[in-house]
């Protein structure tokens, strides 16, 4: 099975 | 004051048409610079980022920067009620506007139609979005990749991408059976129909199907589209905007539990 990552698993808020 | 000035609505239409479908609303940010919009769909699985550089304007004047939050749907029920060959004035009067004012101009000047939208105050902080050198970066037509997610999505939610040297597959399977796409680079890499590949190290990633699927609304701005992908990283689909900037849509991969 996938999981489905998130933006936020990635990109930090700036 | 800001206003921009197109020569034309259809570029405007287009860029909408590629948003509107993913993002329900958006802050349109600018600046002396131009028009930046960067926004999530409603899952933050994907990211948007547009932008129109000041310079791609027939005209262009920002005295201060000024944030618009945009509800999309309404924008484009505006933006159709323009002819493509229309020119297209975008006019906000305050500094902190709470409406903008898009103005219609046919060719002959013989028709002059204003629409007034009002405007939301969206709470959404910008994400950084770091420099990254991608192990493959493959250019190929964007007809070409809407016709791959077209057809894959009849077989499978998700979308396997994988990139060599040889080229790029695209692979997926469900209860219908399985599908394989695979491009060859092509040998004349000027041409709008090329397929060309960077790559530094191969790579395997696996997508949601429906996200690049709404990706491919962007196709009429662009005969090519770039497709750059590292290990475990947000994949980057680029389409350029003529040019005057460039809508970037970053999809968050799926992970192999």
């Amino acid at each position: 099975t996938t999981t489905q990552k998130t933006i936020h698993n990635y990109f930090e808020w700036a | 004051m800001f206003e921009a000035s197109l020569a034309q609505s259809a570029i405007l239409k287009k860029v909408l048409d590629a948003i509107k479908d993913l993002l329900n609303e958006a802050n349109f940010e600018c600046t002396d610079d131009g028009i930046k919009v960067q926004a999530m769909d409603n899952s933050h699985v994907s990211l948007v980022s547009l932008e129109l550089r000041s310079d791609g304007f027939e005209k262009y004047r920002c005295d201060r920067n000024l944030s618009m939050g945009v509800n999309l749907a309404s924008m484009a029920k505006i933006m159709r009620c323009s002819s493509n060959s229309d020119k297209v004035t975008i006019k906000a009067q305050d500094d902190n506007p709470d409406k903008v004012s898009f103005i219609f101009e046919s060719s002959n000047q013989e028709r002059i139609s204003d629409y007034e939208m009002k405007l939301m105050d969206i709470d959404a902080d910008q994400l950084g979005i770091p420099d990254t050198e991608y192990s493959c970066v493959v250019k190929m037509p964007s007809a070409e990749f809407a016709r791959i997610c077209k057809d894959l999505n009849q077989f499978g939610e998700s979308l396997v991408i994988s990139c060599s040297k040889e080229g790029i597959k695209f692979s997926t399977s469900g209860d219908l059976g399985s599908a394989n796409v695979k491009l060859a680079q092509t040998t004349d890499a000027d041409k709008d129909d090329a397929v060309t590949i960077e790559m530094r190290s191969p790579v395997t990633l696996t997508f949601a199907c429906r996200y690049l699927n709404h990706f491919t609304k962007a196709t009429p701005l662009s005969s090519q589209v770039q497709l750059s992908m590292s290990d475990e990283i947000p994949l980057l689909v680029e389409y350029r905007i003529g040019d005057m900037g460039c809508i970037k849509y970053y999809l968050a991969p799926k992970i192999d539990d």
